[in-house]
């Protein structure tokens, strides 16, 4: 399968709801600094259940778009991941804010988040290894870790 | 837990000599995992080192910032391989890198996203973007504050017609 | 000691808006230092905030990987003034940077080495290399093990053939 | 005044004696991936009296030509940095690796490592607060500094 769209509404400086993508197999994504690219790293990172303090944020509701300018558009804001498996056969995968905390919704039915991981796993994305996304500034810091810090990259990844 | 930990390691320590081979496209390049405990790897680090090509086995401290960059993503990919994940996202890894080596970087990753799985990547250099199959432009738009606009293309279409550009000339 | 401290405060403080601005060539950019403890600055912490263009006030985290960079190199700037070294020597500050804040960053640092003091800085980059005076290749020279050689280009040279090759043309 | 040459002698990747230089207003150093731009870095950190431990390594015998392959090719290395003053007239420092230690020269005549770094304090050089170096990767770093480390930068220029 791979990553067909990416749904954002007022997430980070995204404002309103707005389509990212398609993605085709080698997809880049351009433009000039502080424009909002590392926010769709952001976006994807959210959608896959990580925890607030990896968003670059202390606080949940500063993701929603306005929130670091103290003007937040909405009480709410949300990212949806369309997946397309082999088949053909989309699976949609959607997390919205909620005050202090986050709602699950997979394929459009809200679900608790401990179900949301497992359906993920099954289509390969372990979000506590972080197996599939690499943030800004990470190279460097990954060949030179110390030798006990790589046994828990493996530690996670198996 | 055990077993799972040292399959694990088994498997990357094959496919991360291979990835660096392929990202340096020179076979006397190396790159092995070696545990500080072998009989029970998961107690102890793993220390990790490269041969870079034309040079000679040295300690990581001494590689430069290119050359660990290079490292780096061979590790992760030799990783990524253990449990591939559908797709991969990469923000700006090729800050580091001089034209030849991102030249090379992205074409391993060109064949790796047509071959293997789909491939996600942030990057300010054309000489890197320009191999992709489509761009995502994200564009700021001014207002009392700023938010962002995406704009896609698809260079397939552009391809054909470069393609066609060159047929007609011959 | 402490009248020491606050000069120096006083002095990065004015300094470092005005670099910021001129960094980025926009007069609504603003960069301020507030120290936590204003009475004894030296006890407690200070803090370094920047309104980016286009941008409202906001901390710096929510900063992009660039925008940090220019922050960054304004406040280098700033506290090299205060008692400004013969040379300032830069390794590859240029790496998050875009095409356009490259631009504005080398056009500085020409600017500033003409006027204020020596500049000596380690690009990968053209947009960056092809406004210094002089250019410094260095070569990696294969052997029993690798040997760095120099080659020096001096460019005011190469602008005067140029300057004459436009000239010729008219 | 200004730097105008810098003399290396079986200094990391260095070998013999080599002349780098000379050096405009703003002179651009480049050059492949690992080809020896960071070392000349080192080489001017090294002559300004930097202790070891910046140097990105563990032990002053590693920084001879050869040392990183357990080849050294020599017992000695060193590196002079020849000043030029706006009057013309040129002042020389050279740090020579002696053992375990290190020899500093200034125009020619051995002195302390007091007297030698007065006489760079003289020039504008200040090897304590590193106001004039900036090495690679440490841009991005310096913008983030909690505000007690920022502080502390404060102290070592003032
Ligand atoms: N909650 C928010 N609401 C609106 N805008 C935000 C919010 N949080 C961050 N931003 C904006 O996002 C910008 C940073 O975007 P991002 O980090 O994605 O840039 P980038 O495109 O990755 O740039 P670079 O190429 O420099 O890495 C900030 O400058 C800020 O204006
Ligand atoms: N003691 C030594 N003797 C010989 N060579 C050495 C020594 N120490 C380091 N080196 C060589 O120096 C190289 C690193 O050089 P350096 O860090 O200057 O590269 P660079 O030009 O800055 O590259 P980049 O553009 O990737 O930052 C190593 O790959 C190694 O071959
Ligand atoms: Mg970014
Ligand atoms: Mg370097």
């Amino acid at each position: 399968g791979y990553l067909k769209l990416l749904l954002v509404e007022n997430f980070k400086s995204w404002r309103g709801q707005q389509c990212i993508g398609p993605f085709k197999k080698f997809t880049c994504v351009i433009g000039p600094n502080g424009s909002g690219k590392s926010n769709i790293m952001d976006a994807l990172s959210f959608v896959m259940g990580e925890k607030t303090s990896n968003l670059r944020v202390r606080h949940i509701q500063e993701l929603i778009h306005g929130a670091h300018v103290g003007k937040p558009v909405s009480s709410t804001g949300s990212v949806k991941m369309v997946y397309c498996e082999e088949s053909g056969e989309e699976k949609t995968f959607s997390r919205i804010i909620r005050g202090n905390g986050s709602e699950f919704l997979f394929n459009g039915t809200a679900v608790s988040r401990s179900a949301y991981t497992k359906e993920l796993k099954e289509i390969g994305i372990i979000a506590r290894a972080r197996n599939c996304l690499v943030f800004q500034g990470e190279v460097e810091s990954i060949a030179m870790k110390k030798p006990k810090e790589r046994t828990q990259l493996f530690e996670q990844i198996s | 837990r055990y077993d799972q930990f040292s399959q694990c390691f088994e498997h990357v320590s094959v496919a991360i000599d291979q990835i660096y081979k392929k990202f340096c496209r020179n076979n006397g390049a190396q790159a092995f995992l070696s545990p500080e405990n072998p009989e029970e790897p998961y107690l102890e680090g793993i220390s990790y080192n490269c041969v870079a090509p034309g040079k000679r086995f040295m300690p990581m401290d001494n590689l430069s910032g290119g050359e660990k960059s290079i490292a780096a993503l061979a590790l992760l990919f030799a990783m990524h391989s253990f449990r591939p994940a559908p797709f991969f996202v990469l923000d700006e890894v090729d800050a580091a890198l001089d034209n030849t080596n991102i030249s090379k970087v992205s074409s391993f990753i060109k064949q790796q996203s047509h071959e293997k799985f789909q491939i996600i990547v942030i990057s300010l250099k054309e000489e890197f973007y320009s191999k992709a199959d489509a761009l995502i432009g994200v564009c700021p738009q001014e207002d009392d504050f700023m938010f962002s606009r995406v704009l896609t293309l698809d260079l397939a279409l552009y391809l054909d017609s470069n393609e066609n550009e060159r047929q007609m000339k011959h």
